[in-house]
């Protein structure tokens, strides 16, 4: 997931 | 989302802010790197790419818009408007931007995690983040006299990359699954790039006294 993969971060 | 992150979200937005008004306000762009500003630009055309992709929320997709949005603002006044440009030092913002982007480049094409498009140019905009102030901590270098809000933009950019290595560090602890070193390394390698400029900075901040870098 996003989260998981640090790609929630900007 | 933790305290750490929004608190660096936040100093990012701000150090941006800061820059595009003091831009707009005093028609004046004296002291700022186009170079780093177009690498930026870069930064984040490269990195949001999944804008088109992907949803992970409103909070995500407007932060994403504003920091596209605000880098493309800056190099259009720095380069197109007819006031600002004109305060532009071109002699001193010497830096090459292909010593930066190709070496990046090369890196994000040999060490990624999977080869797609989309991962290769995210890998890229971490890496050319890393190194993205390079040109413009050498022109604070040779300009002489550093006005307030550079220094505090410069600061306020440093201060966000060290408040990621926090909420990094805070959700290592508290996330199992969370282990991302390519993003780790790229954001200490650019924090540490700043850690010249805090100690001249701190160190005008205590004695008072106007920033200067020494030559």
């Amino acid at each position: 997931t996003a989260a998981e993969s640090g790609k929630d971060e900007l | 989302m933790n305290i750490f992150r929004l608190a660096g979200d936040m100093t990012h937005l701000v150090s941006v802010l800061v820059l595009l008004l003091k831009i707009h306000t005093i028609k004046s762009c004296a002291g700022i790197s186009l170079k780093t500003q177009e690498l930026y630009a870069l930064v984040f055309t490269t990195r949001y790419l999944d804008l088109f992709t992907d949803y992970i929320s409103l909070y995500n997709t407007v932060m994403k818009l504003i920091f596209l949005g605000s880098s493309f603002s800056i190099v259009w006044y720095i380069r197109r408007h007819k006031i600002v440009r004109r305060s532009y030092d071109k002699d001193q913002d010497t830096f090459r931007h292909y010593f930066i982007v190709l070496p990046c480049l090369v890196l994000a094409l040999l060490i990624h995690h999977k080869f797609t498009f989309k991962e290769v140019m995210w890998t890229f905009s971490l890496y050319l983040e890393a190194v993205a102030i390079l040109p413009q901590l050498v022109l604070l270098q040779r300009t002489r006299n550093i006005d307030n809000l550079t220094g505090q933009y410069v600061f306020l950019l440093g201060a966000y990359r060290a408040l990621y290595i926090l909420n990094w560090i805070y959700r290592h602890y508290t996330e199992p699954h969370y282990v991302h070193w390519i993003t780790w390394i790229a954001g200490i390698v650019q924090t540490l790039l700043y850690a010249d400029f805090f100690y001249y900075y701190f160190q005008s901040w205590k004695n008072n006294v106007k920033l200067q870098l020494p030559a």
